[in-house]
């Protein structure tokens, strides 16, 4: 008599989470831009028995991005899932995994995040300073001038820019940018970048230093320009561990 | 002759007796919100 089909899993079982903690591992380990995303919601699980002890799963998850850029080290438990007022960011994720016997291992996810609606935010919050596009003229800008800053006052490797990872723009009560971007050191001493940046080569990834830097600028009423930037030192990468997956971004 | 009862009553007598204070369980999916709905 075939063996009876398993019970459906409910998407807070145990067997659920530990799905979704896989998949959500592996969605970080995958990701080259932004921020690292939490679990908020297991929204669905399917299970089709293939054999005996292999399963494939497919999940469909509601992530929330962290504050914490992708090239950070810190552990994913200890980044903090960016607020409401903060303007955030929801993930979608499809995953197909595979369970044989009892091991969990990704085969493919999909994702695609979408910041909250500006509606939203504007409710709870009349002035919170709202997402801007990465390629907004004033955000640019600032980025230049902010990594120009840092390059000009540190005794350390000058910097350059990785990307840009998130940006707001504040209109009242005073008009203010706030930018978010990574950066990685070069082969090249900020003084020595002083004579011939363009010699200046981001460095080889056995010895990569990755960083992180934030600046608000406040352009009116008043003038303020605040620039904080922090290396993150040598990672040794992980080597991959998992399944090797035909993942698809 | 047959008589139509009416709905209340009908779901009245097919409604199966449950026993006092059945809590009927969570839907399996979705799960919980860990931290708020966008």
């Amino acid at each position: 008599v075939p063996a009876a089909p398993p019970a459906p899993l409910g998407c807070d079982d145990p067997e659920s989470e530990a799905a979704a903690a896989v998949a959500l591992s592996y969605i970080n380990s995958h990701s080259h831009y932004g921020y690292k995303f939490a679990l908020n919601r297991i929204e669905n699980i399917r299970m089709l028995p293939q054999k005996l002890n292999d399963y494939i799963l497919f999940l469909e998850l509601d992530l929330l991005e962290t504050t914490c850029h992708i090239l950070s080290p810190t552990p994913l438990e200890n980044c903090t899932v960016r607020s409401f007022t903060e303007h955030a960011v929801e993930g979608d994720c499809d995953v197909k995994l595979q369970k044989l016997d009892g091991k969990l291992s990704v085969l493919a996810s999909k994702c695609h995040s979408h910041a909250d609606s500006a509606e939203d935010v504007l409710q709870l919050c009349p002035d919170c300073p709202l997402l801007a596009s990465l390629n907004n003229t004033e955000v640019e800008t600032t980025v230049k001038a902010a990594l120009d800053d840092y390059n000009s006052k540190t005794a350390d490797a000058y910097l350059r820019l990785l990307e840009i990872g998130r940006a707001k723009i504040q209109y009242h009560p005073a008009h203010i940018v706030f930018v978010e971007f990574a950066v990685a050191a070069t082969n090249c001493s900020a003084e020595a970048a002083k004579e011939n940046v363009e010699a200046c080569q981001l460095l080889p990834d056995d010895q990569s230093n990755f960083g992180f830097c934030t600046a608000t600028k406040v352009i009116s009423p008043s003038q303020d320009f605040q620039v904080n930037c922090q290396l993150y030192g040598h990672q040794v990468p992980t080597p991959d561990t998992s399944f090797p997956s035909q993942d698809t971004s | 002759s047959v008589a139509k009862r009416e709905v209340a009553e009908a779901a009245q007598h097919d409604k199966v007796p449950r026993p006092v204070g059945f809590v009927p369980p969570p839907p399996p999916c979705p799960g919980k919100i860990r931290y708020f709905k966008i």
